[in-house]
């Protein structure tokens, strides 16, 4: 099963 | 206060139309460099960053750095009350709890003010670094919106891999499978007609076509659709705005677990 990641665990807040 | 006046008026909606499927309330960032947002959508799944450049508007005044919170439906609201041939201009005041579209008919027979009132929004602003990307596809932007609609009558997501071979778009769901694949074609008769595939490495990433397809809602920005890929990284769909900057879709792949 596919599992969607977050932008978060990519991208940091500015 | 704010003035920003844009000739084509009807980019603003289109622009609107672009994003708001996505992303429901954001905040309008109005700087000397230009008239920009980012917003992630409620997931947190997929970003829009659009851009534009105070150099592409007839008019550009902007004396501090404003943040104004919109909701993208009543924003498109106001802006489908104008005619496609109008002249738009957002206007506020500093302090102001509220915005104003202007719009002018080309002949300047007919000038109508809506007023808006905009809104408190917390939203998160990512980072996004500059990036080296495996692979960049250069598609007419038709045909991927084409190819996102088709696939998703078929599967949820869509695997896209780009090989030596090319670019291979596939899915899978109940009823069966599909694979469309793209090879690098420059002989066409008008350069926005071109397959452009730049390959540094192979990459095979797994996305949701349910965002990809929200994403060519952009379709009528451009001919043109850039997309970047790599395998550590969120893939970016990047739509050009001519003469005045870009939006650029950001989605997080899905991985088998």
């Amino acid at each position: 099963k596919a599992v969607q990641l977050s932008l978060t665990e990519f991208y940091r807040s500015a | 206060m704010l003035e920003l006046r844009l000739v084509q008026g009807s980019l603003l909606k289109k622009v609107l139309d672009a994003i708001k499927e996505l992303v429901k309330d954001a905040n309008f960032d109005c700087s000397t460099t230009g008239f920009s947002l980012q917003a992630m959508d409620s997931s947190h799944v997929a970003l829009v960053s659009l851009l534009l450049r105070a150099e592409g508007f007839e008019h550009y005044r902007c004396d501090r750095n404003l943040s104004m919170g919109m909701n993208l439906d009543n924003m498109a609201k106001m802006l489908k009350c104008s005619g496609n041939d109008d002249i738009i201009t957002i206007k506020a005041d500093d302090g102001s709890d509220s915005v104003t579209f202007m719009f002018e008919s080309p002949t300047q027979d007919k000038i109508s003010d809506f007023e808006m009132k905009l809104m408190d929004i917390d939203s998160e602003h990512l980072g996004i670094p500059e990036a080296e990307y495996h692979a960049i596809i250069r598609m007419p932007s038709a045909e991927f919106a084409k190819i996102c609609r088709d696939l998703a009558s078929i599967g949820d997501t869509v695997v896209i891999s780009v090989s030596k071979e090319g670019v291979k778009f596939s899915t899978r769901g109940d009823i069966g499978a599909a694979n469309v694949v793209l090879r690098q074609n420059t002989t066409v008769d008008k350069p926005e007609e071109a397959t452009i595939i730049e390959m540094n490495e192979p990459v095979s990433l797994t996305f949701a076509l349910r965002y990809m397809n929200s994403f060519t809602k952009a379709t009528p920005l451009s001919n043109i659709v850039t997309i970047s890929l790599s395998s550590e990284l969120p893939v970016v769909v990047e739509y050009k705005i001519a003469e005045m900057g870009y939006i650029r879709f950001y989605l997080a792949p899905k991985i088998e677990e």
